[in-house]
């Protein structure tokens, strides 16, 4: 199983955020 | 004036006569070698025109990321006769950390009549130690 990933993300961007 | 590094650019995307490439610049902003530019080239072979095009990225949060906007958000009929049209959107990076970056993205457009919403993961960044002389 793949190892449980800790990374958090932020939102995602765009041009007009 | 952005100058494109040496290195080739990475493909991230390419499905449905749409791709996307990263070009990574040579140099960082001045005064923020924490910094990766990109150079997103988006270009369509696609029998049709794609419209509404839409790039979207997210990035841990250790990191920030900024688009700039887009140079346009279509792209004509392909037309073997007249240059390749192209749609550039440049992306800042912001890696404080020198981790390996890993980048989500989001592509929508509309192909002619049909919709799409595609998402991925980009990998292959120059590593951390090396922006500013890429």
């Amino acid at each position: 199983s793949q190892s449980g990933d800790a990374t958090t993300w932020n939102s995602f961007q765009s041009s007009d955020t | 004036s952005i100058k494109p590094s040496s290195m080739l650019p990475v493909t991230i995307f390419d499905k449905h006569s749409l791709r996307v490439l990263f070009h990574f610049a040579r140099d960082c902003p001045p005064a923020r070698p924490d910094v990766l530019v990109v150079i997103i080239s988006m270009l369509s072979s696609a029998p049709v025109p794609i419209t509404n095009i839409r790039f979207q990225s997210a990035v841990p949060k250790t990191m920030r990321v900024k688009l700039q906007p887009p140079s346009g958000t279509e792209l004509p009929a392909f037309n073997p006769i007249l240059p390749p049209a192209a749609i550039t959107q440049v992306l800042l990076l912001a890696n404080p950390h020198k981790e390996k970056v890993r980048l989500r993205y989001k592509l929508t457009f509309d192909l002619g009549e049909e919709s799409h919403d595609e998402s991925g993961d980009v990998e292959q960044f120059p590593p951390p130690e090396s922006w500013g002389n890429l």
